[in-house]
């Protein structure tokens, strides 16, 4: 934990709090438990108590405001900055500022911040708390998605408010619930561990050997699909995705909404151009490009676009060549040639895959184009082919990218 | 994920915006006073990267730029 310079602080134990106003996000009501409830966070282990008035001034004012807002300290819009809070002092001292640009809600969901993590955080500052540099404490500086129901006040938090201000004079009678139990349709734990998913765990460095799970190196483990990104490799399984990236050596595991939260998940297909730093996902009979975590305009596109009958209802596997700049769609036991210079279907297909690719005898799940060669996968196996022969190198686990 | 080159200086920008606002850069003006630092921004780097435990590089990393495009609080991590 850290306090500011100067170490200021309430020099009362009686802090007064005043909702200036209110967020168009969430009911009055719920800004107002989600308040009490930070604050309870902190009175439970200090001998402040804390009281709200409805008028003049107060020690804490709180507000919501967007962009310039009076002080030094602009917001910027949806995202980035989410709140302020200023030291214990006079005037603005103590106040906190939430970003009207955010989407705010009273617990954690894919669509907004939780006010009550929020302003836990941001009431840290108006106690007189700095940021922590421990990951899990309130007052690390970048916001964390998790499970608030029967939220504690993690230690490094209390060791410092209580550097401050000492313990309570009579320990709680109860442990403090932050919220009463959500609606199973809020959130699940797991869920809310993946909110900020493009976020590693700050204290890794870089293992000589990535940890790999017992659900990666599942022997039976399958593919929706697989693409590369920008030098990453994602392969897709029904909502989730792994992510192996040279960029780090531990293998992710995300959800898929968490990178692209407007896609439906359960991809048939996908593949990049990376000339173009655009790749394509397929589901059912529809496709969707994306640059990096945007979607482009004009998306959903119906496959009949690219050049297949209307026959064909989805694809099961893509994947680019970069050299010759053609990409192969695979479709039960056929396989077409799109030219992407062109952007259409090349003549003479669909072939029998089995006819071009020896040794490919059944359909294609996911293909992955990686170091000069294709990968087909099917079921548990994956099939490595040389691009320019298509003959059949070798058989191996689809797991095998994981470090198992 | 990982930025194509041409979005590389837009990132840097941003980096530098991030440092100013949460680690106290400032952009060295010279001086004939006063040493010169030859590259501060890569000092505040290594600073930010030690305070959140990534490896401290000095560089803008993809790890960097993803920590420090997290949504957070406006508060300074550090102070002058």
């Amino acid at each position: 934990y850290s306090t500011f310079p100067l170490s200021p602080k309430w020099k009362k134990e009686d802090v007064t709090y005043r909702i200036l106003n209110y967020t168009p996000d969430m009911l009055q009501a719920d800004v107002e438990e989600a308040i009490a409830k930070a604050f309870q966070l902190w009175s439970s282990v200090t001998p402040l108590r804390f009281t709200r008035v409805y008028s003049g001034q107060a020690d804490i004012m709180i507000s919501f405001a967007s962009g310039f807002h009076g002080d030094f300290y602009p917001f910027d819009g949806p995202g980035g900055t989410l709140a302020h809070a200023y030291p214990p002092g006079s005037n603005i001292g103590g106040d906190a500022h939430f970003d009207e640009d955010e989407n705010w809600t009273k617990f954690t969901t894919y669509n907004g911040y939780s006010l009550f993590l929020v302003a836990a955080h941001e009431l840290g500052h108006s106690l007189g708390l700095g940021h922590s540099n421990v990951l899990g404490a309130l007052m690390y500086p970048i916001y964390m998605a998790r499970d608030t129901r029967d939220y504690k006040l993690p230690q490094d938090d209390i060791d410092g408010i209580q550097a401050l201000y000492g313990r309570p004079k009579e320990p709680p009678a109860l442990p403090t619930k932050a919220f009463p139990p959500q609606e199973p349709t809020e959130m699940t734990p797991a869920e809310a561990t993946t909110e900020m998913p493009p976020r590693k765990e700050p204290t890794e460095t870089t293992p000589s050997k990535a940890p790999v799970r017992p659900q990666d190196c599942d022997p039976h483990l399958s593919f929706d699909a697989i693409t590369t990104l920008r030098g990453e490799t994602l392969f897709f399984k029904g909502s989730y995705v792994w992510r192996k990236s040279p960029y780090f050596s531990d293998i992710e595991h995300d959800t898929i909404s968490s990178f692209w939260p407007s896609l439906v998940a359960g991809f048939d297909a996908a593949y990049e151009v990376d000339k173009r730093d655009r790749v394509l996902f397929f589901k059912d009979n529809h496709y969707w490009a994306v640059s990096g975590y945007s979607i482009e305009p004009g998306f959903p596109k119906p496959i009949q676009n690219l050049g297949f009958p209307t026959s064909v209802r989805k694809i099961d596997a893509a994947v680019h060549d970069e050299n010759t700049k053609k990409t192969y769609f695979f479709v039960g036991n056929k396989y077409w040639s799109f030219n992407e210079n062109t952007q259409s279907m090349e003549r003479g297909y669909p072939r029998k895959i089995a006819s071009d690719f020896h040794g490919i005898g059944h359909t294609v799940d996911a293909a992955l184009q990686k170091n000069g060669l294709f990968y087909f996968f099917h079921g548990a196996n994956q099939y490595e082919v040389d691009i320019k022969s298509k003959k059949l190198i070798r058989k191996m686990k689809s797991n095998s990218w994981f470090n198992c | 994920f990982p930025v194509v080159p041409e979005k590389e200086k837009e990132e840097m920008q941003f980096a530098k915006k991030y440092l100013e606002n949460f680690y106290d850069f400032k952009e060295e003006k010279s001086s004939l006073l006063k040493r010169k630092n030859l590259n501060p921004m890569a000092d505040k780097i290594r600073e930010m990267q030690s305070f959140f435990g990534l490896e401290v590089t000095g560089e803008l990393n993809h790890k960097t730029l993803a920590m420090m495009k997290q949504p957070r609080c406006g508060m300074p991590d550090i102070r002058s």
